[in-house]
């Protein structure tokens, strides 16, 4: 396979906030992200799958740093917005593979998946875009799955938290 | 805000395939899309968000045209791995802004969320890279969604089936 992924990247230290049981009507998700944005909270991956009965959950990551006052803002909004529980998890480590290859190639995605099944990591979360797939894993697994896709997609290793975009 | 969002992109005629409470244990994500790569089906956006209780919901796209054959063997997958129930819809419209300007601009991602807000469309699934955000919505909202965000973004208006990476 010629090239199709040409990198990968890790951002390491990684919090995740999940607000479960969001009501799926429209406007709620910018109630939840304008106090987010007022705050210029910093967010990186945001996901959102489709809602069971009504509800959805909504998940977003942001540097450990920034946990708390993300939190506590995400805290008060899922509250205004009428939303279930708010929890987080932190030391997380986001993993992705880059090229624009992928738009004309099926089962970039599964080798990448094939690579994690067989170090024995957990998926945690899956973004993508027509040029990159993201996933989350715990970020005692970081090294781990780096080494797996640099193998599955031939990379040459690259500086860990080297950021393609 | 100078040109953080250079362009919007809209995919019609996609077709969503969930599968619910897939097992969170490594290998089980792959055991779903290795049958797909096999049979060479082009999939676009997947999402996943976190489990509960030990379960999570995995959706990805297609275009109208596959799902027939995606869904058949999503479904069989989908029992091999011990998920429960595989839904789909139709006649849905991916809706997409890009710009490398959002990796350092906090906010973006509400702006857009707040044009579809006001235009009273609701989104059904959300993914992001560093340099895209998308959205999933019902196809009779794409023309007014992509009205919407090229107003918010000031986007002179593309032929809207020009795809953006
Ligand atoms: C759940 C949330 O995304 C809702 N559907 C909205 O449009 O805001
Ligand atoms: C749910 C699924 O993604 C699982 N966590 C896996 O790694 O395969």
């Amino acid at each position: 396979m010629g090239a199709v992924v040409t990198g990968a990247a890790l951002a390491r230290e990684q919090s995740r906030i999940t607000v479960r049981d969001l009501p799926d009507k429209p406007g709620v998700v910018h109630g939840l992200f304008r106090e987010l944005a007022e705050a210029h909270v910093v967010v990186d991956m945001i996901v959102q799958n489709v809602a069971t009965e009504g509800l959805a959950d909504v998940s977003f990551t942001v540097d450990d740093d920034d946990l708390p006052s993300a939190l506590e803002i995400a805290t008060r909004a899922a509250r205004s917005q009428g939303a279930g529980e708010v929890i987080h998890a932190s030391d997380l480590a986001k993993v992705s593979v880059v090229g624009s290859g992928m738009k004309t190639h099926t089962g970039v995605a599964d080798r990448m998946f094939a690579a994690l099944a067989d170090a024995r990591i957990n998926i945690q979360m899956i973004t993508t875009s027509e040029i990159k797939i993201s996933v989350l894993v715990d970020q005692q697994f970081a090294a781990e799955a780096m080494k797996a896709v640099h193998a599955v997609f031939d990379l040459h290793v690259v500086p860990a938290d080297l950021r393609f975009s």
